[in-house]
C-alpha cells in the first residue's frame, strides 16, 4: 500500500491511498485504502490521513475518522490522535501497521506499531527526508 | 504557512535483517523521487489535491512498492488494486475496487470523485468509468514482478505444508 497527505498554501488538505493489497489474498478481498474515514480520509478543518497495514482492523477501527472525531469532537490534537489511534487502539486488537496525517496548522506525524514504514516528507523550503525503520 | 507533503510506501517492510545496503539506498531514492513529484505541484503554488494525486501516482509508477505496478498477486496469480483519493474542501472523495489493468488506480479513484454522483465504484463499472475518462491502461507484464510472484509462491507452498506464521507483516501485503 502506497499514499500520500498535501497541505497546500491555500491551506487545503488532501489525501489519496493505493494498494495491490495483501499478496496471495482470496479474490474480492478488499482492505481498508479505498474505503473513506478507514484508510484514506481528508477534511480541511482536522486533518488528512493515509493509512498501511493490517486492512481488516483499520476497517474495523475506521482508523481515518477515529483521528478525525478525536480532534472534532474531543479537541484533542492531531498529533497526540493519531498517535493514539495507531500506538493503543491498533495495538488493543491485534492490528498493525501506521499511517501519516496532516493538520491543516501543518502538524505531521507518521505513526507505526511495525517494525517499519517506508515514509518520507518534505516542508516548503525545506529538505526532504526519507525513512524506513 | 508554507506547503506540507507527507508520502508513505507501505508498513510491509523488509525486515531489518534483510535489508542490505544497495537495497535501502534503493528505496530512498525511490521515495526522494516521489517526494519530488509532488513538491514539484507544490512549489507552483499547485493545489493539495494535485500533489497528492502525483505522489501516488509516482508511488504506483515505481515496482518497488505494492501499488501499481509492483501490486502484489490474489492467491489465483491476478492482480486486484483499490485507491482512494479525498479532497479536504467539501469532504469531495472517489475511490475503486477490486480493479486491474488501469496504470494508474489513483486517477480513476479521481475520475470518479469528479465524473460521477459515487464514492465507491468496483469492479467492471469502475473499467467503464476509466474508459470513459481515457485513462491508460496496461497488460500483465506490466504487473508482473518476479519478487512478488516469488512471494506468492512461498506464501501457497507455506500454507500447503502448514508452515506459514502468522508474522503481522504479512497482512501488510
Amino acid at each position: 500500500t502506497v499514499g500520500a497527505v498535501a497541505l497546500d498554501r491555500a491551506g487545503n488538505l488532501a489525501a489519496a491511498t493505493s494498494t495491490g493489497g495483501m499478496t496471495g489474498k482470496r479474490a474480492g478481498r478488499i482492505g481498508d485504502s479505498p474505503i473513506i474515514g478507514a484508510g484514506t480520509f481528508a477534511d480541511d478543518t482536522t486533518c488528512a490521513v493515509s493509512a498501511t497495514g493490517d486492512g481488516e482492523a483499520f476497517i474495523r477501527l475506521l482508523v481515518a475518522h477515529e483521528i478525525d472525531a478525536r480532534i472534532r469532537l474531543g479537541a484533542q490534537p492531531m498529533s497526540e490522535a493519531a498517535r493514539a489511534v495507531v500506538i493503543d487502539d491498533l495495538s488493543a486488537i491485534g492490528g498493525s501497521g501506521g499511517l501519516i496525517s496532516l493538520a491543516r496548522d501543518g502538524a505531521l506525524v507518521m505513526p507505526f506499531n511495525c517494525e517499519g514504514m517506508y515514509r518520507g516528507c518534505v516542508r516548503d523550503g525545506g529538505a526532504p527526508e526519507t525513512h524506513i525503520y | 504557512s508554507g506547503f506540507v507533503l507527507a508520502i508513505h510506501g507501505g508498513a510491509g517492510v523488509l525486515p531489518r535483517d534483510d535489508m542490505s545496503p544497495e537495497r535501502e539506498a534503493a528505496y530512498h531514492a525511490a521515495l526522494g523521487r516521489v517526494l519530488a513529484a509532488g513538491q514539484s505541484v507544490l512549489t507552483a503554488d499547485g493545489a493539495a489535491l494535485d500533489a497528492v494525486t502525483a505522489a501516488v501516482m509516482a508511488l504506483e509508477d515505481e515496482p518497488l512498492f505494492n501499488a501499481g505496478r509492483g501490486a502484489v498477486f490474489t492467491r489465483d496469480g491476478r492482480h486486484e488494486m483499490d485507491a482512494a483519493i479525498m479532497d479536504g474542501r467539501g469532504r469531495r472523495a472517489g475511490a475503486v475496487a477490486g480493479i486491474a489493468g488501469v496504470r494508474n488506480p489513483v486517477l480513476l479513484a479521481r475520475a470518479v470523485m469528479e465524473r460521477t454522483d459515487h464514492v465507491l465504484m468496483a469492479g467492471t463499472g469502475a473499467l467503464q468509468i476509466a474508459r470513459a475518462a481515457g485513462l491508460a491502461f496496461e497488460d500483465d507484464a506490466y504487473f508482473y514482478t518476479q519478487e512478488r510472484w516469488d512471494s506468492l509462491q512461498e506464501t501457497l507452498r507455506m500454507e500447503a505444508d502448514g508452515t506459514l506464521d502468522d508474522d503481522p507483516s504479512r497482512r501488510h501485503g
